[in-house]
């Protein structure tokens, strides 16, 4: 469902020269469950948003469902990322004057296929499964960390995307709420759906299947899990 | 050094009521390194910004060194914190547009002691001793999550404050950086300083001397740790 071949990311800032990606080939098959670690800086979410369509590489290939990304125009891509991919970001990026309920609903408004009471029904059951149904009219800034994390998680499968993303879903969650998140994305994967999150803590990687090593832009190591 | 009694914290939005603090009463003595730990929206947050003068509670007494915080003014209570408090936010709260550099020599503009040469050198030390001596003309977003919570970490230090509140420093961390600024509080602490750092992770506790557990806004748990 994933390929990368060599992918590159650099950033030029005068004289500083940052190699984020230094040749990163990646394959992810359909139904993986696949956590990515590695230290802080090491390219974990540059990849990311280079997998979920939301920033180009500098060089290489990365081909989505056989589609090779950069012969796709901007349109194109948003549709290919509304249509296929959920996206939890590091920091969230909610909608900071919408309530939880609408940022919830935003991926189903490119659906032609949902009605306004369609999309209303499964964000409600979307922020029921993360805990947060009673907040449903708060916003943003009225909510914890982890809560605001938990929304943007909702708001990440609510249009029941084939490809998940998410980047550090439980940086700020305590362990068991960490736990129920991670059964949430353990059951849409023994639903058929390919999911990447990058965590920096072994006790969540033990939840997937594969562990994948990143140091310093490249993969260093590449693992099955024991016992998901 | 701090004592609270009876801090309550209520939000009201429409007909939901979110009691965020219940009736706290919290007493850290100097040269303390408590960890506050707790589920998402138990109330950790609301009351490490009311700690740092950064929020009022709703009722309820605020000691800071003796002094009751609810008698001083805005003014009085932004000296005293300048003065005394090095904090870390849970969302970091970077000046976006102004180096990282920049980012940490802000709290020292209000110390006249300090000159811009020795700002400057302060703050260089402060990046060096996170791993971000090289990024330090960098713009927050031209940082990794981690990155960027590390800078927020040297801000915090640079003042050489008495008091330092950090909320979930370690969130975007993997384990190694994790330990190294673990270190740093345990070092700062070993020179006098007071900590109380918020974590919902139980080997960061460990680094700690005393654990204080929040539930649902109230304090259920309160023990020290065997060996830090
Ligand atoms: N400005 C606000 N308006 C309304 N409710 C708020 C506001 N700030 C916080 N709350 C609520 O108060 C409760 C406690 O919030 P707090 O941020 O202290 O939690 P926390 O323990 O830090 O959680 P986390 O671990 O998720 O960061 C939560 O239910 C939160 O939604
Ligand atoms: N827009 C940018 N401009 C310049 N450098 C950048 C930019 N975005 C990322 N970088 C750099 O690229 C490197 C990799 O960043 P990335 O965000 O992928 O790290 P990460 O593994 O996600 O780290 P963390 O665990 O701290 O979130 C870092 O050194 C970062 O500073
Ligand atoms: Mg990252
Ligand atoms: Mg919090």
């Amino acid at each position: 469902v994933i390929e990368t071949r060599d992918l590159t990311k650099t950033y030029t800032m005068g004289d500083i020269v940052v190699k984020a990606l230094r040749g990163t080939s990646l394959k992810i098959y359909e139904n993986e469950f696949v956590a990515i670690m590695g230290p802080s800086g090491s390219g974990k979410s540059t990849i990311m948003n280079i997998l979920g369509c939301l920033d180009v590489a500098t060089s290489g290939d990365y081909f989505l469902d056989g589609i090779d990304v950069k012969k796709n125009t901007a349109n194109q891509l948003a549709d290919l990322r509304n249509q296929k991919i959920g996206f939890v970001f590091q920091a969230y990026n909610l909608l900071p004057r919408t309530p939880a309920i609408e940022n919830v609903e935003l991926p189903m408004l490119y659906n032609p296929n949902i009605n306004a009471k369609e999309r209303r029904e499964r964000a409600l059951e979307a922020l029921r499964s993360v805990g947060l149904l009673e907040r449903a009219a708060s916003m943003p800034n009225q909510l914890s960390g982890g809560q605001q994390q938990r929304v943007a998680i909702a708001r990440a499968i609510v249009n029941d995307p084939v490809l998940i993303l998410a980047d550090e879903p439980t940086g700020n969650l305590d362990t068991r709420t960490s736990f129920e998140v991670m059964e949430i994305f353990q059951k849409m994967n023994a639903l058929g759906k390919t999911i990447a999150l990058v965590t920096h803590e072994p006790d969540i990687a033990e939840f997937t299947k594969r562990n994948v090593h990143f140091r310093d832009g490249s993969i260093f190591k590449d693992e099955m899990v024991a016992n998901p």
